[in-house]
Parts: structure tokens; sequence; C-alpha cells
């Protein structure tokens, strides 16, 4: 199983196209590293990102330095995942 | 393995081996109005499987429902799943839905993407695409609602092979979409088609691929709206709707867009819940009043469909 201990979904509220831009720059700039589970879209739609743990400082440093408003949606995604699973578990058993 | 659908338990997630033997026992409890029909293989030669929902006939109109197609999204199959139980245990109390089966026929594929599902819970949870790999090529996996021939390679899609929306080398290129387009194709008569996707609430139709509006934009605006409506007032989430290039954003080579060229004018997708908290990993809690509220639209948009044959 992969591992996604310390990665995290960011949820960034983009006020403009300009920031709609940006975020999809974003996505150049880091080639198979940014994963948008909600793509983005336009100004009134969040757009949320699983950043892994090595790229969070690198991605928060661009969303802070272009004044894209951000939030951590997800803190960490393996003790989701790993929830998840004990769930599945405790169903089976 | 459960051996019964009354033991399964429909507010966990399950794996494809238990989805799969689920589907049998449904099959074998409801086999006067439900049988099974294996449309193709996946890539990795997994089974296709379409649950068929009829009271007889030949010919008749249908409507198409298919879940889990991105393989990470399992509030989909989970969905599917509850929404096909919930058809068998309704006929015969639902009049709605009665008269429905008693002159069309459902058709649900629960896992349109085995492969990748397997793969979530192998190695994965959060892989999307197929797991199809070509010579030279380093990257795996093809989006799967990339791959159709409407508007193919479009906006919104990629045709590099490493990203998530990688469309595929050319249309219907994938055995799971061509088992789609060619069972839809033969049969000749579907009528609506329902693709449920997750995660953010969204009720949409075609285009994805164009910003033109399609020339029944204003019929399938308002079967949204009064499904949306409904949908809210079963556990008070919103949903937003429209066409998808409207409400989203530009999107090619995907189901619906196929569906509707393809003179299928019903054609709808659906975005579940996550409400901003979980995303795709959307707690197995809160799967039942998921597949209520869905329910709820997606027979909204069937009694529609039924009361507006063409």
């Amino acid at each position: 199983q992969m591992n996604f201990t310390g990665d995290q979904v960011l949820r960034v509220l983009a006020k403009n196209e300009k920031q709609i831009s940006l975020l999809r720059d974003l996505e150049g700039l880091k080639p198979q590293k940014l994963d948008f589970w909600r793509g983005p879209a336009r100004p009134n739609l969040p757009v949320d990102m699983r950043v892994p743990f090595s790229e969070l400082k690198d991605v928060k440093a661009f969303l802070e330095s272009h004044g894209l408003a951000y939030s951590i949606m997800i803190k960490d995604i393996q003790v989701l995942l790993d929830e998840e699973r004990a769930a599945m578990a405790k169903s089976r058993r | 393995l459960e051996r019964s659908t009354s033991s399964f338990s429909y507010s966990s997630y399950h794996t494809l081996e238990e989805i799969y033997s689920w589907i049998d026992n449904l099959v074998t409890e409801y086999s006067d109005i439900v049988s099974k029909i294996q449309i193709g293989h996946s890539f990795e030669n997994r089974s296709i499987l379409v649950l068929k929902f009829s009271t007889g006939g030949s010919q008749r109109p249908a409507i198409w429902i298919d879940s889990g197609i991105h393989s990470r999204e399992w509030i989909t199959h989970a969905t599917g799943i509850w929404t096909a139980k919930k058809i068998v245990s309704e006929y015969g109390k639902d009049r709605m839905l009665t008269n429905i089966l008693n002159t069309t026929d459902i058709f649900m594929e629960i896992v349109s993407n085995p492969d990748g599902f397997a793969f979530t819970h192998s190695m994965n949870r959060l892989w999307r695409k197929n797991k199809s790999n070509r010579p030279g090529v380093f990257c795996l996996g093809v989006d799967l609602n990339r791959n159709w021939r409407s508007g193919f390679g479009g906006n919104g899609s990629n045709d590099n092979p490493c990203s998530e929306t990688y469309h595929g080398p050319y249309p219907h290129s994938e055995p799971e979409v061509a088992a789609i387009v060619d069972f839809i194709t033969a049969h000749g008569n579907v009528k609506l088609l329902i693709s449920i996707h997750s995660y953010s609430q969204m009720l949409m139709y075609p285009y994805g691929h164009s910003l033109e509006p399609i020339s029944n934009q204003e019929e399938l605006y308002s079967v949204a709206k009064d499904a949306v409506q409904a949908l809210y007032e079963v556990h008070g989430i919103k949903y937003i709707y429209g066409s998808i290039s409207t409400t989203l954003y530009l999107a090619s080579g995907i189901t619906v867009d196929w569906a509707y060229d393809s003179g299928i004018k019903y054609a709808f997708s659906f975005e579940l819940r996550d409400t901003g908290r979980y995303g795709f990993l959307l707690p197995a809690t809160q799967i039942i009043p998921t597949a209520q509220e869905t329910w709820v639209a997606i027979r909204t948009i069937m009694e529609h469909t039924q009361n507006h044959p063409y």
C-alpha cells in the first residue's frame, strides 16, 4: 500500500480568474506532484489539492506569496486512510 | 464472503470481490427481476458486470446508470449498491418505480473501472484512472471519463499519459469504455443515462467539451433543478446544477457528452458528497444518507423521463 503520511489536502479559495490561472500554473510547476481532487474551475468554487508532505513548504509559500487564501481540509491523509481500513475490518468482523 | 444481500453491510465500503459476490447473491435472491450481464473484460481481464432490472418484454426503452468510473470515488460504488438493493426492494411498493419497471429496463454498472478499484484496495487508495499500459509509455492508466469520442482530446483533458486526466491514445481505446459504448449502441433504446461521480455536490448535463448550450438545455436545466430540490429535502445537502462546462469547467471526452450525441436526450452526471471535509475519503457513516438523497434525485429524473417519452 502506498503511504500518504503527512500528505495534506489544501482547500484554496481563488478570488478571481487570475488566481485560478495561478493555480493552473502551479500544477505545471509541480508536474505529477500535485493531485487536484477538485481542479481549478471558477472563482466561486473551491480548489482542493493533495500535496505530498515533501512539497508542502513550497506549495504553501507559493500560495501565500500570491495571496491565495487556503485552509487545511485534511491534515494527514494517512490518518483518514487508517480509519477507513479499520472501519472496513470492523464491519467485516 | 456474505452469503445473502440482507447480511451485507450497506453502511461500509467493500472490496471488489465482496461486491461481485453481493451481485451474485442479489441475482439469486431476486431472480424474478434482476439478472447479471457481462458486457466485457477490463484491461487486466476482470469481468465487467451489469445488473439488468427487468419485468420482461423485449427491446424495451432503458435507463443506464454507472458508478465507479473513477476508482477512488468509493462513495459512488457504495451508492450504486444501495440503489440496486432499493430497486429490488421497492418494486411492487413504490408505484412510480413499479410503473417504470413495467415498461422500462434499468441497467446498472456498479464498478465501471474494476482494475482501478482493485488497485485502490491493494496499492493506492487514491488511484483514479484505469490500469492500462502501452509499450514505451512510462505512466499507467487512462482517465475513463476523458476517453469518449465526443470532443475527444479537447480542453479539460490531457495528452500526457502521466496526467490524471490523460485521455488515452484514441477514442474508446479503453476496454472499460468500449464495453459500455458497444452495449448501449447495440441496445439502441437507452433513453436516460446517469453517470455517478464524486465529490462536490453537483448535478450536471452536457456539454462538458463545449460552452455551446445543448438544444434541450431548458428542459434538462428544469429536470436538474427539480432533482436537486428533491435531494435537498432529504438531508438538507445543497447541490448546484447546470451544464458541465458552465457549472464546473471544460472537460472533453466525457460519458454524458457521448450519450447525448448518441441520441440519449436525458444524460446526467452526479457529483456526490463530500461537503468539504473528507473529499474522496468520505466516512462510511455517510454512505446511507448519501445514497438515500441520491435515490430521490435519480427517481425524480427517471419519473421525468418516463413521463416524456421520445
